[in-house]
Formats: C-alpha cells, structure tokens, sequence
C-alpha cells in the first residue's frame, strides 16, 4: 500500500542524505556513532531471516542487503574521520555521551518477554524491534546537549522519524483490507515515533520555515 | 510441522 511504499522511500531517502552529508562534508559533526553502531545491531538481527532463504519478496530482500550495507558502511565513514578529520572526530565522540547499555539490556529483556516465538530467529527479530524503537535516542541526546544541528542532520533524522510514522496508516490500512495485527511492530512503532514528536515539533516550527534548527 | 511467523515488513 502507498504509506508503506512512502515510508520505505522515506527510509531510504535518509540513508541516502546521512551518506551525502558524510561524504560531501567530509565532517560528522552532530551526528551520533552510537546510533549508527545501533542500526547495525538492529538490522544484523532483524534480518536473519536472510539466512534461512524463506525470501518474501525480491523488493524485501534487496532492501534488507541495502539496509545492512549502508548501515555498514555509514559506521566505517564515520571511523574514517578519526584520520581525515581527527578534529570533527574528537568533537563528535566528546558530545556522543549516551549510555547505550541503558537501551541494549532492557530491549534484551522485553524480547525475551514479548516475542512471536520462543526461538534465536523471532527472539532477534522481537530484539531489533524494540531496540530501532529506541536507537534514535542517543542522536536525539547529543542533539538537545548542543543545542542545534546543521539543516542536512535535522533532514536526515526527520525523514528517518517519518518512515515509522508512515507505518501506522500502513498497519492501519492492513488490519482492514487483510485482517493483519501486528502487536508487537505497532506497539514498538508507536513508542519509537513518540519519542520523535517532540523533534517532529521543531522540525516543523523552524526548519521548514527555513530558520534552522537551534533549540529555545 | 511447526509454523513459521511471517514478517513481510521492513
């Protein structure tokens, strides 16, 4: 259906900013390792299903490689600046300051809680979903420490907020035309777009008014 | 034989 379509593209379309900023800037200032090291995680787990080649879709399939891939390789742009742009590198480590273990233990928690099935597949699967619904929050973090953040960073984090968002008509829509009810991916998919509202908000209020995000 | 749970989505 076309929320889950534009929520993909939406996904993919921050990917693709994230690599641009990175790569043009040659800079990674207000971006936070710690929540790309997490989608790593997330994606690893989730897509495992890769492995046991019950293949749903070629369109599935090829976003997961891409999902994996970029997520890869957005870790190793970033550790590259530790030598092309120590400088950047150092400021950005300095202001990472999440400590994702507060996310990694209780999501390994609520898997073994709330999962589909009691098994390595579905309790990664049921890890990665809680874990994507937080993984944004280190970025957030060390967004509200410093106060603002280049216009190219709050697009990728607000077309990244969007792709979740998009998924709730998407969930919406499918429990009326096929009977379809996700608990576990709605629930998560709630959380994870709440915590994004209140950047959703700024967003909203300045960037798209074109004066550039800084926080009051 | 055991079912498998479907996850379609991404």
């Amino acid at each position: 259906n076309i929320f889950r379509i534009l929520a993909d593209l939406s996904h993919l379309a921050s990917i693709v900013i994230l690599l641009e900023t990175i790569r043009k800037a040659r800079q990674i200032d207000g971006i936070s390792l710690k929540t790309q090291i997490l989608y790593v995680l997330v994606f690893c787990t989730r897509y495992l299903d890769l492995l046991t080649f019950r293949w749903t879709s070629l369109y599935n399939t090829l976003m997961k490689f891409f999902f994996i891939g970029t997520s890869v390789y957005v870790v190793k742009l970033m550790q590259d600046c530790k030598l092309t742009n120590p400088v950047s590198y150092k400021d950005m480590m300095f202001r990472d300051t999440f400590q994702i273990k507060y996310l990694l233990g209780p999501c390994a928690l609520l898997a073994l809680v709330f999962n589909y099935k009691f098994t390595v597949l579905e309790l990664c699967w049921s890890f990665s979903i809680w874990l994507e619904s937080v993984a944004i929050l280190p970025q957030l973090f060390m967004l509200s420490r410093s106060g603002k953040a280049s216009t190219l960073t709050t697009h990728y984090i607000f077309a990244l907020g969007l792709y979740r968002a998009l998924y709730i008509p998407n969930w919406i829509w499918r429990y009326y035309s096929e009977n379809r009810l996700e608990k576990l991916s709605i629930f998560t998919g709630l959380l994870q777009t709440a915590l994004y509202s209140d950047f959703f908000y700024i967003y909203y209020r300045k960037v798209m008014k074109g004066r550039g995000f800084e926080l009051p | 034989k055991e079912e498998e749970v479907e996850h379609d989505e991404l």
